[in-house]
């Protein structure tokens, strides 16, 4: 059967090589927007793709998203697959995603932690962080979300590479972050970071690893408030929103705190619903309403990022 | 494939920094082998605990006898990831 965006079950999770797969049925589908790049490899040298939504131009302004950089979330990927859609989609129909491509680039990386995924499919659901392996330990992994050159090392992570929360032997000594890191540095004209990660509803911006607010704080307050009012408009999931230490606590190494302390101003992390009942473990007839709900908040932040260069 | 019948998942409401603390230290004590999904925050805050079968009993006693209110949010983990896998396949068929 000819492979087709159309026949893809967006109501259901899927396997790291579907997933992959559908990639590639996007990009032979929409050649003229949608290109697949490889940034790097995984500890365990699975490729780390991005979809690259460009209309031509050189080096344009770019936005960054990523999901799945916590393997068991897999209510992110599940998003991530269902938005590249939707932006694909509404380019020509929809006129902020129009005019948004027709200045900026997006760069999507999707499954930002391959290793971890594989991992949750075939052998525990539950599993969170990279799949590398700690000398001297009999744990494996490295939380990804704590690996990043910002605050790192701090109180808000953990050196146990038993602990969930473990920053690795030194700042991006993971791979799949080492990637995003060089990616974006040589790129040099990313103007916003969003890394969506599930669960407890809050959309956060930095800092994590410090309590004092980040200089464009207000600014970043104003959006996220409004970001939030339309996702909750959909179904009426109600998300806080504030810097990472205020609303939940302090966190040293994450994303959007590096790419914040490298001159990227929008930088906002989601934590998707849970309803209060499931926690990672969202059914998957939850995929497309959540989905759905976080996408005009992803549109409001892709529309201020467009409408205030800087 | 590790399966994890009969775990559980406890939404702990702590209602005192003091109460935080304690559920600090019940998520590091390495025998219990138990994972927040969602961090004790503060007070008035849900954190959601999963905990393997065998520590279940160890738990409830400790939550109980420090006073700190919780409820089952997920009675059986393996039984929703029973389910998770029946809706993958049936989708993929």
């Amino acid at each position: 059967i000819q492979r087709s965006t159309s026949t893809f079950d967006f109501a259901s999770y899927h396997t790291l090589e579907e997933i992959y797969d559908w990639m590639d049925t996007l990009v032979e589908d929409h050649p003229n927007l949608v290109s697949k790049i490889q940034i790097g490899q995984s500890y365990e040298n699975r490729p780390l793709y991005v979809l690259k939504f460009s209309t031509g131009g050189s080096n344009r302004p770019a936005i960054w998203l990523d999901t799945g950089i916590h393997s068991r979330e897999w209510i992110t990927q599940a998003t991530g697959v269902w938005t590249a859609n939707k932006i694909v989609k509404e380019y020509g129909q929809d006129p902020s995603v129009t005019a948004i491509l027709d200045s900026m680039d997006i760069f999507f990386e999707i499954i930002t932690n391959p290793d971890g995924f594989a991992f949750t499919h075939s052998s525990n659901r539950l599993w969170r962080k990279t799949r590398s392996i700690n000398a001297g330990s009999s744990c494996v992994g490295v939380d990804p979300n704590r690996n990043w050159d910002a605050g790192f090392g701090g109180s808000g992570s953990s050196s146990d590479p038993c602990s969930e929360t473990y920053r690795g032997p030194y700042a991006h000594s993971e791979s799949e972050v080492k990637a995003i890191v060089d990616f974006i540095l040589s790129h040099g004209n990313v103007k916003s970071v969003i890394s969506i990660h599930s669960y407890s509803q809050m959309l956060l911006f930095p800092y994590g690893y410090k309590r004092a607010p980040a200089a464009h704080h207000q600014e970043l307050n104003e959006l996220a408030k409004k970001a939030v009012s339309d996702l909750a408009a959909a179904y009426g999931t109600k998300y806080a929103y504030g810097s990472v230490a205020d609303t939940i606590y302090l966190a040293d190494g994450t994303t959007v705190d590096w790419a914040y302390d490298n001159g990227v101003k929008y930088s906002f992390s989601f934590e998707l619903r849970d309803t209060g009942r499931y926690g990672f473990l969202l059914p998957s007839h939850q995929i497309i309403p959540t989905a759905t709900e976080t996408w005009p908040a992803l549109l409001d932040i892709m529309v201020h990022v467009l409408e205030h260069p800087y | 494939e590790q399966l994890f019948r009969g775990d559980q998942v406890f939404r702990v409401t702590a209602s005192s920094e003091e109460q935080i603390t304690l559920l600090r230290v019940l998520g590091e004590r390495a025998e219990l082998q138990v994972d927040f999904w969602r961090d004790p925050t503060g007070p008035g805050h849900p954190a959601d605990l999963w905990i393997p079968f065998p520590s279940l009993q160890a738990v409830k006693i400790f939550l109980e006898s420090h006073s700190i209110s919780y409820s089952v949010m997920i009675e059986d983990v393996q039984a929703l990831l029973d389910e998770e896998k029946k809706t993958m396949t049936k989708s993929r068929r």
